[in-house]
């Protein structure tokens, strides 16, 4: 049940982040987090690489949620 | 080994990300 709640936290992280809706994240959108978020450009740029596993400049929802249920298992064992 | 130093910053990076997301809640702008 809880890693439910973990992919439907991710789904809607992802969807706020997708704000027009295109159904991936792309490294512009992560950008636009700067100001949102204490972050810097850089580490930003560090999380989209971090979590796009294939490296095709794209976050699929898919590979949001993986990196985000890594995130909580990591951090809530 | 500087892979696994990359490794560990960018775990780092990633929890400071989903950490600063959970807290301000309402997610994306």
């Amino acid at each position: 049940a809880s890693q439910v709640a973990v992919l439907r936290k991710a789904q809607e992280f992802f969807q706020a982040c997708d704000v027009e809706g295109k159904g991936f994240i792309a490294r512009s959108d992560m950008q636009r987090l700067h100001e949102e978020l204490p972050l810097s450009l850089q580490d930003l740029e560090d999380v989209f690489d971090a979590l796009d596993a294939d490296g095709n400049g794209f976050l699929t929802p898919e590979e949001f949620a993986t990196g985000f249920s890594h995130f909580f298992s990591q951090s809530n064992p | 080994d500087p892979n696994m130093k990359a490794g560990a910053t960018s775990e780092g990076v990633l929890a400071n990300f989903f950490n600063s997301l959970l807290s301000k809640k309402t997610g994306c702008p």
